[in-house]
């Protein structure tokens, strides 16, 4: 997964 | 992560906390709308279907997982506890909440950031947070007097996304490929609804008056 993809906010 | 990202997820965590402390303190919902917390749990119930399959951090795990269990919580006490429920304003609680999942459902399925499970999901989860408060305001301005703990919920959750728009902004400008427009948008929507609630709230405490809503 690229890294924007990760969902890293809650 | 930055301090309005943190401090954003800090507000949330604590109107969770003022929540669950007027309803086990007072074993009361009074003036609280399942509804909206019903909207709630679905929405991070949809919105961390990546729980298990992205490690992004164990702060990251944690929150979601307290999010999740706590949003339960409180409805399984709501709609279960002996003497909670007796306290519940049906009658006064009828917002058609369906039409929210459906509109929110249909906007993902339109506007998502990949037509993928998950993605769709995800936005269909940040539309529905936007919207998950109207329940909750509508029984509010029903019921007219709204009592300190409940208005400090909705307080802290209106701050929480005001303070995630600030880490929007904050990001936009530090982070090369941030584009967070579908959770931007979405948040700016949600925090504008709760902008009539903030107004009385602030008049009500400059007054340090009782907090009264127009009916």
């Amino acid at each position: 997964m690229e890294p924007s993809d990760l969902k890293d906010e809650l | 992560m930055n301090i309005f990202r943190f401090a954003g997820d800090m507000t949330h965590l604590i109107s969770i906390l003022v929540l669950l402390l007027k309803i086990y303190a007072t074993k009361s919902c009074s003036g609280i709308s399942l509804k909206t917390q019903e909207l709630y749990a679905l929405v991070f119930l949809t919105r961390y279907l990546d729980l298990f399959t992205d490690f992004i951090s164990v702060y990251n795990t944690i929150m979601k997982l307290v999010f999740i269990a706590s949003s339960l919580a409180v409805v399984c006490c709501m709609r279960m506890h002996r003497v909670v429920r007796r306290s519940y304003d049906k009658d006064l609680d009828t917002f058609r909440h369906y039409f929210l999942i459906l509109a929110s459902f249909v906007l993902a399925l339109l506007v998502n950031e990949k037509f993928t499970f998950q993605e769709i999901f995800w936005a269909f989860s940040i539309y529905l947070e936007a919207l998950a408060i109207l329940p909750q305001l509508v029984l509010l301005q029903r019921s007219g007097n709204v009592d300190n703990l409940t208005g400090q919920y909705v307080f802290f959750l209106g701050a929480y996304r005001a303070f995630y728009i600030l880490n929007w902004i904050y990001r936009y400008f530090t982070e090369q490929h941030f584009s967070r427009w579908i959770a931007c948008v979405s948040g700016l929507v949600q925090t504008v609804l709760y902008a009539d609630f903030f107004y009385y709230y602030f008049i009500s405490w400059k007054n340090n008056a009782k907090m009264q809503l127009p009916a």
